[in-house]
């Protein structure tokens, strides 16, 4: 969180009193309520900044500002109201808060206000999110940049899973040996509590200073008990909701078909660090799995004309052959990824593949199809034909300018989901972390059954994979809301044997696991059921049909609007308080879909600029708090025309 | 025509204006170790106007990649691009996308064109269209460096030599000839020069009416700024 003054000619400092991070988790559903107070020490009124940066995958729920005791409070509307009425705000010349995507994990919330000399104001953000595990285990992320000294600094972090916990780790891109000590963790069986809360001094850069060592990011990593195989459900106020990762599964092994764009657009270092993670990617393949390499361009070719098992001696024949891939051409993604399906077919028919094995495509592009076909929609509708189910596609989007809503649609429709990868030092690493995710699945065609007259508007329960590391969340609401418990199956396809479990879940009592805790916040068990729901019907109106789609988002407006949720549906609107220069304005916060994001990214490169609302040129000076970013934008340089 | 050098790094930028006779052709970018060179030419107004200022625009460029065999030549008409003995003409009117050698080229119909030279430099020319009918202006282009990091410390030209960045402070900010636009004294190069705060207008995001971008306004044809004189950068020739 951070609090910025505006520029202008005489800077004069706002004083930041504190700033609060404060997260409850419960059951993986975090509630993080941001809380930051300033005084304008100027003898003037002058615009306030509240700048803070929130996951991507967070909804906010709820914003406030006080100003001389009177509390402004946000209201979530339908997108299209909220829009005319910051249409009007913008045409009448006044401003409006902003959500702005920031980097690849997180975006960046921030509203100005004009606050009288000698005044207070205290912002207050929440938002909620459903933790997801990745690579086994949980991450709960914090940005903090406050840019000054804080006379209150708190970021407070609670824990609370009923199933157990496993451990728990912090750790701060900020934290020296000095400040390290300052991290308290307190872990029990089934809390944990985490604080850190450095005085002004412990804050400080150096004695006397007024820099500040606090600005980046923390972090909390932690994983939950696994003991019984059925997994975990929790019945809460008339809702359930039902964690799925068993324990002690082996893995199923792998048919994977590595379809790799050489196109002219990946030359350079796209084919550099495609060609260093396949590498690495030959490494992890398990013996028992087996692979096969289709490059292409305008051209499709193919290591070996038929899956490989993945033999030692394979293995080090397909990396030398990827050693040499480099880039020409143009890119023909339908005929690959045709050929990918043909050979995963092919062999299966023919027995060249074990009978219990997962088949996989890993698409790596960099998007613009320009040979074969190159409709979008057709290639969609021409690779679900051809596969018809009987494999999952997984697509890693390579660079900023790649049509991500084609490769995810693509993905989806074909049981998989789509990354983007990053342009940047670490793309390697994204790369063979994605591939770490998926490739390693414990279950396939895993579903998870309810008593059909107990429960009803259940999210997704068939699940074609379970990968290892990961988790299966389904919720619902009881159809009787005394009832405490009811008779829960899943069963999927497993390495040797099918997988099936059955058993009864029982009510939490809250009370009795956590005895000296007052009530956390009760309706989250049905909040982390509203947040899924509202993922899934977002997910269905990209890939459904185009009824789904309608239906999909008339259901998902209406639950954000009865939660409250900021989604790409809608927008949370302030109005804030009028001034001797204009009347009351609103102030609108935005969700943005990952397409926006990735618009955003690249006017942020060509654009990277603070915006001010003000009529004098700014000024930077040393003295005023400047806006930073996660990377700072390439610097650029043009001529051009008056 | 103005020229801007944006610093993310400062949070700020730097911008002057150049002009001179229309006909004349300037260096903006010479990498002798990439062998790169981007020379441009100016042209002026159809008349002059009534309040009597003379303004120049760039309306053609000429590109070299020696490296890769690829010379352009970008003008208000057309595109010319050739390579070893290949030589390809396409018109604005297209929109076109081309991933040839070593080079890829976009071309969006009637705004931009985008070329991307391999390990070296990427950059952006817009097209300015004018009314036919105007009675003053014409058609002119801008050219916007994205990526310019794989050149070498030596690059040089009337934008070049800001690709590996520059050292400045400024201080004794002072109410200027515009309220809105206050003076201060630019510490550069070891010159104290008097700068305006202002605004120059980047066209990519919104190629008719532009974005302002504050920047210190460096006047004289950006003296004291920029290396020598901007006659030193004049040539007689597109390539």
């Amino acid at each position: 969180a951070r609090l910025l003054q505006k520029r202008s000619t005489q800077p004069v400092r706002a004083e930041v009193l504190s700033v609060k991070v404060d997260c409850a988790v419960t059951s993986r559903f975090a509630h993080t309520v941001m809380t930051s107070t300033a005084l304008n020490k100027a003898n003037v009124s002058q615009e306030i900044f509240f700048e803070v940066e929130l996951p991507k995958t967070a909804f906010i729920t709820n914003f406030s500002m006080e100003i001389d005791g009177q509390v402004y409070v946000g209201e979530v509307k339908e997108k299209e109201t909220a829009k005319k009425q910051y249409e009007k705000a913008v045409s009448s010349g006044q401003t409006a808060g902003l959500v702005k995507a920031s980097g690849r994990k997180m975006e960046t919330f921030s509203v100005s206000v004009n606050i009288a000399a000698e005044s207070n104001v205290t912002f207050v953000l929440t938002h909620e999110e459903l933790l997801q595990r990745k690579l086994g285990q949980y991450e709960i992320l914090t940005r903090v940049k406050p840019k000054q000294l804080v006379q209150e600094f708190q970021i407070v972090a609670n824990i609370y899973e009923p199933q157990g916990i496993a451990y728990v780790e912090t750790h701060a891109t900020f934290l020296s040996n000095e400040l390290l000590p300052l991290v308290e963790k307190t872990v029990t069986e089934k809390k944990a509590h985490i604080a850190f809360s450095p005085s002004l001094d412990q804050q400080r850069k150096c004695p006397g200073c007024d820099g500040t060592l606090i600005d980046g990011d923390f972090v909390i990593m932690y994983d939950v008990k696994r003991t019984s195989s059925l997994g975990d459900i929790q019945i809460v106020n008339g809702y359930f909701v039902h964690f799925f990762a068993p324990p002690g599964l082996s893995r199923v092994p792998t048919n994977v078909v590595f379809v790799i764009d050489r196109s002219g657009s990946m030359s350079g270092n796209k084919m550099h660090q495609t060609r260093e993670a396949m590498v690495a990617i030959l490494q992890d393949l398990k013996e028992d799995d087996y692979f096969a390499i289709v490059p292409f361009d305008d051209e499709i070719i193919w290591w070996k004309e038929t899956l490989t098992k993945a033999t030692k001696e394979n293995v080090t024949e397909a990396t030398e052959y990827v050693k040499g891939l480099y880039a020409s051409g143009g890119t023909n993604i339908n005929g690959a990824l045709l050929k990918g399906v043909n050979m995963l077919l092919t062999d299966r028919a023919e027995k060249r593949i074990p009978e219990r094995s997962i088949n996989m495509i890993l698409l790596l592009t960099d998007g613009m199809p320009n040979h074969g076909e190159t409709d979008p929609k057709r290639i969609q509708e021409n690779m679900a034909s051809a596969n018809a189910g009987n494999m999952t596609l997984f697509s890693l989007g390579f660079g900023n300018d790649v049509d991500y809503s084609f490769l995810n649609v693509l993905s989806q429709k074909n049981k998989g989901l789509a990354r983007r990868i990053f342009e940047g030092s670490d793309a390697t690493l994204q790369l063979k972390g994605f591939y770490e995710e998926v490739s390693s699945p414990l279950l396939s065609e895993v579903d998870l059954r309810y008593p059909d007259n107990a429960v009803d508007l259940l999210t997704s329960n068939h699940f074609s994979q379970l990968f290892n590391g990961s988790e299966i969340v389904v919720a619902g609401r009881l159809a009787d809301n005394n009832l405490d418990n009811f008779l829960v199956e899943v069963v999927g396809q497993g390495f040797e044997d099918n997988f099936q479990v059955q058993g009864k879940s029982a009510a939490l009592d809250w009370a009795t696991t956590y005895p000296d805790e007052k009530y956390i916040f009760g309706d989250f068990t049905e909040r982390l059921w509203a947040y899924l729901t509202i993922q899934q019907l977002l997910e269905k109106r990209k890939s459904g049909s185009s009824d789904e789609k309608v239906n999909a988002t008339a259901k998902a407006l209406d639950m954000s609007l009865r939660y409250s949720f900021v989604t790409p549906l809608t927008s949370m609107v302030v109005t804030k308080p009028e001034t001797e220069k204009g009347p009351d304005s609103p102030l609108i916060a935005d969700k943005l879909t990952e397409e926006e994001r990735q618009q955003a990214e690249r006017n942020s490169r060509y654009h990277h600029r603070q915006t001010f609302p003000s009529y004098n040129a700014p000024i930077p000076s040393s003295n005023v708090p400047v806006p930073s970013y996660n990377a700072p934008a390439p610097p650029s340089y043009f001529v051009d025309g008056d | 025509p103005h020229f801007m050098i944006e610093l993310p790094n400062k949070d700020d930028a730097l911008c002057f204006n150049i002009n001179d006779k229309p006909g004349t052709i300037f260096t903006l970018v010479k990498d002798t170790k990439s062998g790169i060179l981007v020379n441009g030419q100016i042209i002026g107004d159809k008349q002059i106007p009534a309040d009597g200022k003379i303004y120049t625009y760039f309306w053609r460029f000429g590109i070299i990649h020696r490296n890769l065999g690829v010379k352009m030549e970008v003008s208000t008409n057309g595109i010319s691009v050739f390579q070893d003995d290949s030589r390809l003409k396409l018109r604005w009117s297209n929109t076109t996308s081309i991933k040839g050698d070593g080079m890829d080229i976009l071309l969006t119909k009637d705004r931009s064109l985008t070329v991307t030279l391999k390990d070296s430099v990427k950059f952006v020319i817009l097209l300015h269209k004018v009314w036919k009918k105007h009675p003053y202006h014409r058609d002119y282009l801008g050219f916007y460096t994205l990526d310019t990091h794989l050149l070498s410390p030596s690059v040089h030209g009337l934008l070049g030599q800001f690709y590996h960045g520059i050292e400045y402070t400024v201080s004794n900010l002072r109410p200027g000839e515009v309220p809105e636009k206050p003076d201060a004294t630019m510490h550069v190069k070891g010159r104290e020069l008097n700068v305006t705060r202002g605004w120059q207008r980047d066209f990519r995001s919104d190629v008719k009416n532009g974005e302002n971008v504050p920047c210190w306004f460096i006047h004289r044809n950006g003296t004291g700024l920029i290396d020598g004189e901007a006659s030193d950068y004049i040539v007689s020739g597109l390539f």
